[in-house]
């Protein structure tokens, strides 16, 4: 089903967006 | 407690819904934060996967018989949308000032909307599947009713071969549907439902044969084998009624339950 594929590309991708900004948080606390 | 009710959404969600979290833990642990990387680049692929959900979930409308489906989904493909907008927004703040709060903020907002937008869209998608199990048991449902009219032992022949490809559908699906359910309970209520219809479809073809050769004889168990029929007929539906309850059923329910 596309829209599960569409959801999941989001899901990877928003994940992907807040690890990069947890770390950058991480490395002050 | 699972929070997801289907493997499927548990899948697709969990791992950005425990990126949210941390996010938006360290965020509240240091309120100043610290200096963010460019994010240009991955909200970037953000906003492309977000065009594509919005061009397929807007075909997946289109294409739908579901009127529900129809009016349930395009607030999630807006909330979608809108929350890709606040990560565009934080991306380009950060670039000026990348110890900004306020792209901070918006960069939680858009991340959390993006992730409530997709888990509604998720859920409108999968109740509109849920709302084609049902019809396939409503289906079933209807033969249960016709039982009545079956006089003959032709009728009887039209009658099962007609109601085993609607069963078959029906127990397929619920089982496939059983094995997608992250909330056990519900997985064993929909399990013992359909052991039961599968147990009674015998019984009731034997209870239908048995009215049918009785009234055609002639002679008083008449009253006992309509009684029978009845009873069988009945006890099939209560099981299909229970499939379609718990079918429905989300996890929220049951903690609102509880």
């Amino acid at each position: 089903e596309q829209l599960l594929e569409a959801a999941k590309s989001i899901a990877a991708a928003t994940a992907a967006l807040v690890k990069a900004a947890s770390v950058a948080q991480r490395e002050l606390v | 407690m699972p929070v997801f009710h289907t493997k499927t959404i548990e899948s697709i969600l969990e791992p950005v819904a425990q990126q949210v979290s941390k996010l938006v833990i360290l965020h509240e642990e240091a309120e100043d934060g610290n200096a963010m990387p460019d994010l240009t680049r991955p909200v970037q692929v953000v906003k492309m996967a977000v065009d594509n959900l919005i061009k397929v979930g807007y075909e997946t409308i289109n294409n739908s018989e579901d009127e529900i489906l129809k009016q349930d989904m395009p607030p999630s493909l807006t909330r979608v949308e809108e929350s890709c907008m606040l990560l565009v927004a934080a991306a380009e703040m950060l670039k000026d000032d990348p110890l900004s709060p306020a792209a901070r903020k918006k960069l939680i907002e858009g991340s959390r909307g993006i992730l409530q937008g997709t888990s509604g869209l998720l859920l409108a998608f999968d109740e509109s599947e849920v709302r084609k199990i049902i019809g396939i048991c409503k289906n079933v449902l209807e033969y249960l009713d016709i039982t009545e009219v079956v006089e003959s032992l032709e009728d009887l022949v039209t009658f099962v071969k007609n109601l085993s490809p609607v069963l078959t559908k029906m127990a397929k699906e619920v089982d496939s549907r059983e094995k997608e359910l992250t909330h056990q309970v519900h997985r064993e209520w929909l399990q013992r439902s359909l052991n039961q219809v599968k147990q009674l479809t015998p019984a009731l073809i034997s209870s239908i044969k048995i009215f049918v050769t009785t009234k055609n004889q002639g002679g008083a168990p008449l009253a006992d084998a309509l009684s029978s029929r009845n009873y069988v007929t009945s006890k099939m539906a209560e099981e299909v009624h229970e499939i379609i309850r718990v079918l429905q059923l989300t996890t929220y329910d049951e903690e609102e339950w509880d």
